[in-house]
């Protein structure tokens, strides 16, 4: 599975 | 969410709120700087496209909502606002957009995680972000006089990145939370950035005298 890069931060 | 993120977002918070309410209520933006402004909204119009296609959480959105509005509603005030408008000081205030972007936008090209347009503008808002400031900065330094509310303002908006390193140290220890090294090196640069302001802030602050940068 791909990981996209998720931002969490602001 | 832990104690460093939250007052690094608080800090955050806080210098926009400085910033619009000096602009509001004195209809003044006297050494407030239009082109950072303007780089700020365009930093936020280009990394919080992501509202439209991830969740995360409700004060996620929220933030990332008032920080789009607040940064347009400046960039309103000084560009159209018929009294605010007055005040401002074109002649000071000459750092040019396109010597930000462009190198902003090639490192993005050259330099990200992933090759897709939502990931692209996002690096590219990170490396913008780092640098936004310095419009502001050099128009301090020009006119020396640095009254309460935009000293306040632009010491605000460099606490939140120093809150943020720490914010991504303990992240990394608690939750092996990594942080990429281009967001690293973008929020080590933009915290080195303020760390002349910082050093008369605090000695204005120490020796309770106006703050004035030297020339």
């Amino acid at each position: 599975k791909e990981k996209v890069p998720q931002h969490d931060e602001l | 969410m832990n104690i460093f993120r939250l007052a690094g977002d608080m800090t955050h918070l806080a210098s926009v709120l400085v910033l619009l309410l000096k602009i509001h209520t004195i209809k003044s933006c006297a050494g407030v700087s239009l082109k950072t402004q303007e780089l700020y909204a365009l930093v936020f119009a280009t990394r919080y496209l992501d509202i439209f296609t991830d969740f995360i959480s409700v004060y996620n959105t929220v933030m990332k909502l008032i920080f789009l509005g607040s940064s347009f509603s400046i960039v309103w005030y000084i560009r159209r606002h018929k009294i605010v408008r007055r005040s401002y000081d074109k002649e000071q205030d000459t750092f040019r957009h396109y010597f930000l972007v462009l190198p902003c936008l090639l490192l993005a090209l050259l330099i990200h995680e992933k090759f897709t347009v939502k990931e692209l503008l996002w690096t590219f808002s990170i490396y913008l972000e780092a640098v936004a400031i310095l419009p502001q900065l050099v128009l301090l330094q020009r006119t020396r006089n640095i009254d309460n509310l935009t000293g306040q303002y632009v010491f605000l908006l460099g606490a939140y990145r120093s809150l943020y390193i720490l914010n991504w140290i303990y992240r990394y220890f608690t939750e092996r939370h990594f942080v990429h090294w281009i967001t690293w090196i973008a929020g080590l640069v933009q915290t080195l950035l303020y760390a002349d302001f910082f050093y008369y802030y605090f000695e204005s602050w120490k020796n309770n005298v106006k703050l004035q940068l030297p020339a």
